[in-house]
């Protein structure tokens, strides 16, 4: 019947692009020519949060020059950390202040949460296992580490994000299109206990739900239940620029109004869509989230880049 | 080497390496 | 496809409605502009000193962060040979020995009347305990693993100390 013929495909379609990750390597993913930016540890982090908005970028690994080693990733999370140690503590502005880079590890430990385990991987490993990897890891992508040749001493070659792995994979795989079961029947969305605020909510709860639950976007509804806009943790990093705490008071809506006019807005899809169209707008457009919602417009879960790559590696 | 300027007390220096057959432009930002 | 993009998340849409509204701090806030200030770059730091001048400065800069420079030639006084010894905690792992003398050429171009431009190049490694390093036997075509961050490094504080200095 179709419905055994669209299964069959599917699970064919899958096969051959493991059989195309595999057949990569992390390094084939790079351009011929790219930019990798990198801040010395010993950056102040508001400076280091110009920097990213200057160059228009979420992420960047950090280079403590003096032990002449890579030092991790510096994200949204690091931002967010920052954010709820100030909020519990706003006697402490001088020291937030005058944080340096390499002083978000005692952040992390003063308020208790769990380091980003930054898994990284060789250039010239296969992109599976780069991926395999990455799922592991919570922060969502992966440095690419190779030694200089002579000193032995760590590069950083570039970072793999689970946006940049889909996007090679919706660009080169012809089998994405292959991909015609309706997400409802893969199991891939979260739908139980998505977390979830509204226009009013302060932004401190939603950064709050952001971190104690490792999640990078907080959907955002009416009293109907009706999707709204979505909170995202990359936002963190507008609503604290220039090292400015003050707006922690204003609602998730008020703090949404910092979003640049660039912003593209929130893709939705419904169970019924296909991984072949959503790896069609993967190619086509900047989407990191599918937020899914029934015909009434009313939110039913999220399907994130994580939960694609997690069926792509390793479902059916 | 390439530089730019000096903005809010921070250095950023930038070199042009070929990393394999791509050329990576390694940027670094350090505090001046 | 049911794929679409929610009109309500849209910031133009979203800033009616929360004016709309009336939230209290939604007339005060406003977007980020992201001023994608192409960051401008150059070639080395620019100077309109005396060339003579500049050269002293790089090499009181030189002396003070304990790098050590071949004698310059008669011919050429605008290129200085530097030596740098590259001083990091390095956990040996099984006592390796790892380059730990970084070459650089510094060099003073004019580009115009009072115009001038110090360029700053990676010249090799060598030991300190006097091995000679593969870098002579690695021609730069098979080099293909290079870390640029040691000489960036050093060259943000040989600029900090010239930029301090001055």
């Amino acid at each position: 019947t179709t419905n055994e013929k669209i299964f069959v495909e599917q699970k064919l379609a899958v096969e051959s692009i493991r059989t195309f990750l595999n057949s990569k390597t992390s390094y084939d993913v790079l351009p011929v020519s790219y930019r990798l930016i990198v801040m010395d540890t010993a950056l102040l982090v508001k400076k280091s949060l110009n920097v990213l908005l200057q160059n228009n970028i979420v992420s960047a690994p950090l280079w403590d020059s003096q032990t002449s080693k890579f030092a991790g990733l510096l994200t949204s999370s690091d931002f967010i950390n920052v954010i709820q140690y100030y909020f519990s503590n706003p006697d402490k502005f001088e020291l937030v202040d005058k944080l340096q880079l390499n002083g978000l590890k005692d952040i992390e430990r003063i308020i208790g949460v769990e380091p980003l385990d930054t898994a990284s991987i060789h250039p010239s490993r296969p992109l599976f296992e780069a991926c395999l990897k990455m799922m592991g890891s919570r922060s969502r992508r992966i440095p690419l580490i190779d030694q200089d040749e002579e000193t032995h001493r760590e590069i950083v070659v570039s970072v793999l994000t689970q946006y940049r792995i889909l996007k090679f994979v919706a660009l080169n795989c012809r089998e994405t299109n292959f991909l015609k079961r309706p997400i409802g029947e893969l199991g891939i969305i979260t739908e139980n206990d998505v977390k979830r605020c509204q226009m009013t909510t302060p932004v401190i709860d939603a950064i709050q739900l952001l971190s104690s639950n490792g999640i990078a976007s907080i959907p955002i509804v009416d009293d109907n239940g009706v999707l709204l806009n979505v909170y995202e943790a990359i936002d963190v990093l507008g609503l604290i620029k220039g090292g400015i705490y003050n707006d922690l008071s204003l609602s998730v809506g008020e703090a949404l109004m910092r979003r640049s006019d660039d912003f593209e807005g929130v893709y939705t899809c419904t169970k019924n869509d296909k991984l072949s169209t959503i790896m069609d707008n993967i190619r086509k457009a900047r989407v990191h989230r599918f937020i899914v919602v029934d015909d009434a417009g009313k939110l039913t879960g999220v399907l994130s880049l994580d939960d694609i790559l997690r069926y792509i590696l390793l479902g059916e | 080497l390439a530089t730019s300027s000096i903005k809010h007390n921070t250095l950023c220096v930038a070199s042009i390496v070929r990393y394999k057959q791509k050329y990576a432009t390694q940027i670094l930002y350090a505090p001046l | 496809s049911t794929i679409s993009i929610l009109p309500t998340s849209l910031p133009q849409i979203h800033r009616a409605n929360m004016l709309a509204q009336g939230f209290p701090a939604a007339s005060k806030i406003s977007p980020l502009v992201n001023k994608k200030s192409k960051t401008r770059w150059h070639f080395g730091i620019r100077s309109h000193s005396y060339p003579l001048d500049v050269m002293g400065e790089i090499y009181i800069a030189l002396k003070n962060l304990g790098a050590e420079w071949a004698k310059p030639s008669e011919e050429d006084l605008w290129t200085i040979r530097v030596r740098w010894k590259y001083d990091v905690e390095q956990n040996r792992t099984n006592n390796e020995k790892i380059p730990d003398l970084m070459k650089m050429v510094i060099q003073l171009f004019q580009i115009e009347t009072n115009n001038y431009l110090v360029d700053f190049k990676f010249d090799g490694w060598e030991s300190s305990y006097g091995e000679a390093t593969r870098h002579s036997t690695i021609s730069d075509d098979e080099m293909s693993t290079f870390s640029a961050y040691p000489f960036l490094h050093l060259t943000t504080k040989l600029i900090m100390e010239l930029a301090v200095n001055s």
